[in-house]
């Protein structure tokens, strides 16, 4: 059964992109058949992965507003096997306001994803085996339509101290979600990010998010790496720009942890 | 006159808290008051700020949806004179949703504020010389509202790759909120944060801001610090917490060049 997460936090830049891109990556090395869909209008995703996504390209945006099946917007990751993405343009950034006010607004990309796992599976001879959806920082309409979709939540958290402020609106509206809108969801995984061992808020952090959420809390801590921000701008992920680094390796190792967890532990 | 700033970019991360609650404090030291609005759900300045905002403390919420005077919402900021805040509870979290119907959903904050400056004057007798609004990571009503009620708006802008990617979209919200809800506003402001010298990436960005933005790009670069992100778990700014480190002294600096650049440059 395909795994699907949402990749979510409110807070911003904690990580949710950088991991989305380089779990990704790490898993399709594997041979696993792996597919990102970038739901932030910033269209970060689509960048790290070296995805065209100038106005104008089929996106996301088209497939949740216009109907536009994902078959036409998703394209293969260059000099990337088995990863697949569906990109987002600025269009996106106008989705929001328009599906308040539009049928079914809650399940557009559930509809289309399911629609595009058969057409996978049909053209490829088998299924997809990861989808990442990559959210903005909040929790409006987009990251909504993502939970619907998903059943599986992966929350990354900064190691810093702003980290479990937000963490409380975040459950409840996973909480509302499964109650009202699809009850396989589940947060069921929590990956530390930007560890910093030079500071002791770091460890505290850690310590905290360990203690709350024993089983979602991932044993791989990202290590905070200067490679793992150069990546991007080289349109590579970290693990093509700089493998052996402790960032590569920290998420290579995050990613067979997540595959060795089973679904709805 | 009051200045009125609104800090927004909707990339998550880049230090719009950070460069609220410090610049503020900054100022606030030289003997200038000064008001710091909350307008994101996480409230992460009000506890930077030390204000308490639990569930059921009067907070910008209560002023956006319930017309409560931000007169009753205000706090001053413990330990540090000339320095208030209305902060943000949970509450907010809902507040986008609930405005959309609303009449004059754009334009609830300024009126807000036009009311508080005067009570401010009256109580205090001397007026607000700066307001520095808070803005949630996205494009909202909640940022919306505040670039209404603003007539400056400063972007802080991380040194990392994915800086410059979401900035053509925030300045078209703000030449839409210029043209149709507010002629004063300007994108006055650029601030560079978490400048890492090691980082060849780091200097790329603050050479293609300087080249893209001479007239609102700040002299002042803001180093990233350790200093900076463990001050706000000891409830104090970086000011208070360590006031010779590169972070702090920085703010300090920044403080002083945005207090003489001219407003509407
Ligand atoms: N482990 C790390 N070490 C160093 N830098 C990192 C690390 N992870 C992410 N970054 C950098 O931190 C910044 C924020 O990360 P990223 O954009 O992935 O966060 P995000 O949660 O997706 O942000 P947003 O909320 O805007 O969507 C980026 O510039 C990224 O390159
Ligand atoms: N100059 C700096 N050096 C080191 N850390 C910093 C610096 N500025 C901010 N930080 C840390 O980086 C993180 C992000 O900063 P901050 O929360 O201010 O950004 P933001 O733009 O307000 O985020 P959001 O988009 O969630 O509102 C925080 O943990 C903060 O402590
Ligand atoms: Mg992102
Ligand atoms: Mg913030």
């Amino acid at each position: 059964k395909t795994r699907i997460f949402t990749v979510a936090n409110q807070k911003g830049g904690v990580g949710k992109t950088t991991s989305t891109v380089n779990l990704a990556a790490a898993l399709a090395e594997g041979g696993l058949h792996i597919l990102v869909i970038d739901l932030d209008p910033q269209g970060n995703a689509s960048t790290a992965l070296a995805i065209a996504h100038h106005q104008g390209v089929p996106d996301i945006y088209a497939t949740l507003v216009d109907n536009t099946p994902m078959s036409d917007v998703v394209q293969a990751v260059p000099h990337t096997p088995n990863l697949w993405c569906a990109p987002a343009t600025i269009d996106l950034a106008g989705a929001e306001i328009e599906l308040v006010s539009m049928l079914a607004r809650e399940s557009r990309l559930i509809r289309a994803i399911t629609a595009y796992e058969a057409f996978h599976t049909e053209k490829y001879g088998q299924p997809l085996d990861y989808i990442f959806i990559d959210c903005p920082p909040s929790l409006g309409l987009l990251t909504i339509n993502a939970l619907v979709a998903a059943r599986e939540v992966l929350v990354p958290i900064q190691c810093e101290y702003y980290a479990l402020e937000g963490l409380g609106q975040l459950r409840k509206t996973i909480e509302l979600v499964s109650d009202k809108l699809n009850t396989d969801l589940k947060l069921s995984t929590m990956l530390l990010t930007m560890y910093d061992s030079r500071t002791r808020l770091a460890q505290d952090v850690v310590d905290d998010v360990k203690a709350n959420f024993p089983v979602e809390a991932m044993q791989t801590l990202i290590p905070r790496s200067v490679r793992i921000s150069e990546a991007p701008s080289r349109d590579m992920t970290v693990l093509g720009y700089d493998r052996s680094s402790p960032g590569s390796q920290a998420y290579i190792a995050a990613a067979r942890e997540l595959a060795y967890r089973a679904e709805g532990l």
